[in-house]
């Protein structure tokens, strides 16, 4: 754990009473190599690091509380703030207008199944919902989200594979306004933040529905590129939060962090499972904890 | 010329930062660089040029001989390899990372070259697994044994291993349900699907290939450890190398458990399938 690592670089260092630049040498560079172990990207680690130093350079000495128990506390605290500090839900549009999410992501991330989840658990609060399905390319994608729809109880509006996806958008937005909706999720395909054309598509989609939320589904796992993807997806389609998935594994999940940091979106759900119930609500402590670990 | 040790370190230091971010991991970033300064130190390497060519030559011969084996893939079709029987490989790995694309890649490289390739629906979880393999079984020109209503999925890799043998197809890919290395039950299922697999076909599975996903970070070698202990991993599949992710982390994966790379996936068509080729793999690494 961090706290081990960096007892063991504290070790090296005397007993002293207050943070200085040379003793904190040899802790800082352990919680650089501790985030970098958990996945979070190199240009996300150096602001960071630097920001815990001032931090820690400029903090009162605490009576009872060692040096290292400070620091510890500090970066704890930091990636808190940096993770956004509270809980934040689905933007609700003004004048009784549906709410209206749009999944993007990297292929494989899980945005058809967190789609259903969300379908389900706004369900489940009472809301009438219904999927889009605009991904026209993957085998099966439409036949998966209509199987999901099924089973969670929510209607899948679908136009088949020759409809251009931001046509099959606009019209599945259209028919949710027509029939008193409450909200409609609209699936897209998996694509490169490097492939110009399915960019522009998805902007296409963006523009042809004015989405409440934009929701950029990024799974745990993702490596250092996480920094980079954040970044184009973000400035392509102005990103409203994001969702990480697979956190049931073990993967420490160091992009949430690039999430905050590059696009300064909140991470909104986080996926815990393969079922459609898990969907849970993201709490910043507990992502630090795991960070930290 | 005369250069001093801190240029070095800066060049080092830089080359440090360049392996962690193509997902090297911290550790094995170290290591490797370590090693390299160990070279500094002794004098053999003298400028920026040399320190990045032994860095790469390093890596290099890391990836190009694993301790696990060959990069090749174990396929003779009709010949003595599988006993004369199909050949039959099972894919595996954590959801989304490319495994029944990779299959459907897979059949249609063999298929091009005249083998008849069965493809086994083994996952019988998902939402439209079944009907995702049946149309990469059409593009590819390869048959599918599809799941019957219910089954679980190490009948149905038995069924297709017994269909296999009885229709004479070369080769057989048993597609797998995508399951977290995190969870006992899913990888206790897994295991039961290889051993039956051996007691339709001894000797199968020839090839326990494993997909890892080209953009996931240092947790690439706790899913290879793990699929490792359960089911027993001959070869890696890398996929979605087209993307800007290098996959530096299958590096340790290689160094520490040595499984080799037989394929990289290069995107989502037919034909985005690659044998590994080390030199490439590292040219990236270091363009
Ligand atoms: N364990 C676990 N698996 C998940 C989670 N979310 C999704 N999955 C699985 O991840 C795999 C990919 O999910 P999909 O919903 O198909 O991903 P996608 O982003 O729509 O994929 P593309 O459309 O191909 O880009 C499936 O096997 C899902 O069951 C999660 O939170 N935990
Ligand atoms: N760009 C790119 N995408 C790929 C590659 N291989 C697979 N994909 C995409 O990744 C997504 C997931 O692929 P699948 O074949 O469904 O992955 P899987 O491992 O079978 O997923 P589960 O069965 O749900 O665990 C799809 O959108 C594929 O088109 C690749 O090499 N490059
Ligand atoms: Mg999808
Ligand atoms: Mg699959």
């Amino acid at each position: 754990t961090l706290s081990q690592s960096l007892n063991k670089a504290w070790g090296m260092v005397q007993k002293d009473a207050r943070l200085t630049p040379e003793n904190m040498k040899a802790p800082l560079r352990e919680i650089r190599r501790a985030l970098l172990e958990a996945d979070v990207p190199l240009m996300v680690v150096r602001p960071f690091i630097a920001r815990v130093e001032g931090r820690a350079l400029g903090a009162a000495v605490t009576k009872g509380v060692s040096p290292q128990q400070q620091l510890v506390k500090i970066v704890y605290d930091e990636l808190v703030i940096l993770m956004g500090g509270k809980q934040v839900s689905l933007n609700v549009p003004e004048g009784g207008e549906p709410q209206v999410i749009l999944m993007a992501g990297l292929q494989g991330t899980g945005k058809t199944t967190t789609a259903a989840k969300l379908a389900a658990f706004l369900k489940n609060k009472g809301g009438r919902v219904m999927l889009v399905a605009t991904d026209v390319y993957r085998p099966a994608a439409i036949e998966q989200l209509v199987v999901l729809g099924g089973q969670v109880g929510v209607p899948v509006f679908e136009r088949g594979l020759n409809v251009p996806p931001a046509d099959i958008a606009r019209e599945g937005v259209a028919l949710a306004k027509e029939e008193g909706m409450d909200t409609v999720i609209i699936d897209t395909a998996g694509r490169l933040q490097i492939d110009a054309t399915l960019m522009q598509e998805l902007q296409e989609i963006s523009s042809a529905v004015r989405p409440t939320d934009t929701l950029l589904v990024v799974d745990a796992m993702t490596g250092q590129e996480a920094a980079g993807l954040v970044k184009t997806f973000n400035t392509t389609v102005p990103l409203t939060g994001a969702i990480v998935t697979k956190l049931d594994g073990d993967a420490r999940g160091g992009a949430a962090l690039a999430v905050k940091e590059v696009s300064g979106c909140p991470i909104k759900f986080v996926g815990m499972g393969e079922k459609t119930d898990a969907l849970e609500l993201f709490y910043p402590d507990r992502m630090a904890s795991r960070i930290l670990a | 010329t005369y250069w001093r040790l801190e240029d070095a370190d800066a060049t080092l230091e830089d080359l440090e930062d360049a392996l962690i971010s193509s997902d090297f991991g911290p550790q094995t970033a170290f290591k490797i660089v370590d090693a390299v300064r160990e070279q500094v130190r002794s004098g053999a390497l003298r400028t920026p040029e040399d320190i990045k060519a032994a860095l790469r030559d390093s890596v290099l011969s890391l990836v190009a001989r694993p301790s696990g084996g060959s990069s090749e893939l174990a396929f003779a079709p009709g010949s003595d390899a599988a006993g004369g029987g199909p050949t039959v490989y099972l894919i595996v790995g954590v959801n989304g990372g490319g495994k029944t694309t990779t299959i459907g890649k897979l059949a249609h490289r063999f298929t091009s070259r005249g083998a008849r390739v069965l493809l086994a629906a083994g996952d019988t979880f998902r939402a439209a697994a079944g009907e995702q393999l049946r149309l990469w079984s059409q593009r590819s020109g390869a048959e599918v044994e599809a799941a019957s209503a219910g089954a679980r999925p190490d009948a149905v890799l038995f069924r297709a291993a017994q269909r296999a043998q009885r229709e004479a197809f070369d080769l057989l890919l048993c597609d797998s349900s995508g399951r977290l290395h995190t969870d006992p039950g899913l990888m206790a299922e897994l295991a039961k699907c290889r051993r039956s697999l051996a007691s339709a076909l001894p000797g199968a599975p020839h090839e326990v290939l494993l997909v890892l996903d080209g953009t996931t970070g240092v947790n690439m070698l706790a899913q290879a450890r793990e699929f490792g202990a359960s089911v027993g991993v001959t070869g890696l599949v890398l996929t979605k190398l087209d993307g800007t992710s290098r996959g530096g982390a299958v590096v340790s994966v290689i160094d520490q458990l040595g499984v080799p790379i037989k394929l990289v996936g290069v995107g989502e068509g037919l034909e985005d399938l690659q044998f590994f080729d080390p030199a490439a793999f590292v040219d990236a690494l270091f363009p």
